[in-house]
């Protein structure tokens, strides 16, 4: 499922600062 | 001990919900019922306001980090939405420009371009508030990323409950008044997406919750463990119960005098599982009938196979 939810995936990974949406 | 603990949990999604939501139903309670001084926010009310309204606009400008060689590679083959908007200042509401040359029909779709990268924006302050939720980020990541798919629509709805009126939503963080008629008279089908958000939001918000309440509310629609394709279902449904609990405590001592508020809140999860259902139904017909569309690609990962 990840796979196919990689901006999701990269949310949950990454830490709190802002990502480029 | 045990009430302590419920207690300190409260404490502890107030304080994220807080720390990741910009704008509290305290602040938007304040500007709705003109308590902010000269602070007042732009109305927007039909085209000519539409237009004026472009000054009165802040929108955030997220530098390109992490995400843009990733959204860069998924965007190319969605007529580059996200490659378009960085690297340029935001115009009104993230649109480009508005013009009275431009044809009539493309306003819908800039504007709801504009709604879908607050939205995204709402869905990284949505993941980083359930990463805050105790036990969240231990639960296997492939039970996080689905408590997420078809949770942050339904906590997205719910937080835009208090920025709503019967007459018409603050958007653009509190800046702007736009009315509910101006959004009716948008051609179809845009005209029909608010419209029962409205409805919903004006029978939610006589609940009356706060702030507090609606962080704990938050977290339990996102720990429900009946969502398509968990795998461990148990410790998700272990996180919800304490955070039931939590919020059954905390509405008691809250609202002392507001009898079933509990059982009533609970039943609202059901409809707003209809109203996800309807809006994705929603966006899956723009899909199909609007050439020029093209979907987030965080929201496209969101609503595929969602419902």
């Amino acid at each position: 499922l990840k796979e196919k939810h990689k901006i999701l995936h990269q949310l949950l990974q990454n830490s709190t600062s802002p990502v480029d949406l | 001990p045990e009430a302590a603990d419920l207690r300190a949990l409260a404490r502890h999604l107030y304080e994220a919900y807080l720390k990741y939501f910009p704008l509290t139903k305290a602040k938007a309670r304040a500007i709705l019922s003109g308590k902010t001084g000269d602070n007042m926010p732009f109305v927007i009310h039909d085209m000519k306001s539409l237009m004026e309204g472009e000054q009165f606009i802040n929108c955030k400008q997220v530098p390109i980090q992490e995400l843009q060689h990733q959204t860069s590679t998924l965007t190319a083959g969605l007529g580059g939405f996200a490659g378009a908007h960085s690297g340029s200042e935001y115009g009104f509401l993230g649109m480009s420009s508005i013009s009275g040359e431009e044809p009539p029909d493309t306003l819908e779709l800039r504007f709801f371009h504009s709604c879908q990268s607050r939205s995204a924006e709402a869905v990284r302050e949505v993941t980083e508030f359930a990463k805050s939720i105790p036990g969240f980020s231990d639960l296997d990541l492939n039970d996080q990323v689905t408590l997420l798919k078809y949770g942050v629509i339904e906590v997205l709805i719910i937080m835009m409950s208090p920025l709503m009126n019967k007459d018409g939503t603050l958007i653009s963080y509190g800046q702007i008044f736009m009315t509910r008629e101006f959004l009716k008279s948008l051609r179809k089908p845009f005209s029909q997406m608010m419209e029962p958000k409205f409805e919903f939001s004006v029978k939610f918000n006589t609940l009356e919750l706060d702030d507090s309440d609606m962080a704990l509310f938050l977290a339990v629609i996102i720990l429900s463990g009946d969502r398509p394709g968990l795998l461990n279902v148990k410790p998700i449904e272990q996180l919800q119960e304490t955070v039931l609990h939590s919020l059954e405590l905390q509405l008691k001592l809250n609202h002392p005098v507001s009898l079933q508020l509990f059982a009533k809140l609970l039943q609202k999860m059901t409809d707003l599982r209809q109203i996800v259902t309807d809006h994705v139904h929603l966006i899956q017909l723009l899909k199909k009938t609007e050439v020029d569309m093209c979907l987030h690609p965080l929201l496209q990962e969101i609503m595929k196979d969602l419902y």
